[in-house]
C-alpha cells in the first residue's frame, strides 16, 4: 500500500 | 482511458491554496500529487490524482529534495505552472 510508504506530505 | 501524455497545468490559487497534496514516497524517486481538492485550482487546471510531479514553472524537479519542491510552489505566489503525468507513464 502506498499510502502506508509516504514519508512526507504537505498541501498547497 | 488513462492519458500518458505529462500535462502543463497553470492554476490560480484559491481560499484554501492550490487544492493538492504533494507527496514524497520513501525509498522512491519522483514526487506525487493526491487529495485533489474537486473542483479545486489543480483539478480544474487537469491535475489527477497519483500524477507524478516532473517541473515547478518550467524547471525540472525530478531531482530535487523534497523541501526545495515545497518551497518552490510556495514562493511561486497565486499561479504555479506545473507539468504532471501519470504515475504509469513516468
Amino acid at each position: 500500500n502506498m499510502i502506508s510508504l509516504v514519508t512526507q506530505k504537505t498541501k498547497l | 482511458k488513462v492519458n500518458h501524455k505529462p500535462r502543463v497545468c497553470k492554476m490560480v490559487k484559491g481560499p484554501s491554496g492550490f487544492g493538492f497534496n504533494l507527496n514524497m514516497v520513501k525509498n522512491k524517486p519522483g514526487l506525487f500529487i493526491n487529495e485533489v481538492q474537486r473542483h479545486g485550482p489543480a483539478d480544474v487546471a487537469g491535475v489527477e490524482n497519483n500524477d507524478v510531479l516532473v517541473e515547478v514553472n518550467g524547471v525540472n524537479v525530478i531531482n530535487e529534495p523534497y523541501d526545495n519542491v515545497v518551497a518552490r510552489i510556495k514562493e511561486s505566489g497565486d499561479t504555479v505552472t506545473l507539468l504532471v503525468c501519470s504515475k504509469d507513464a513516468y
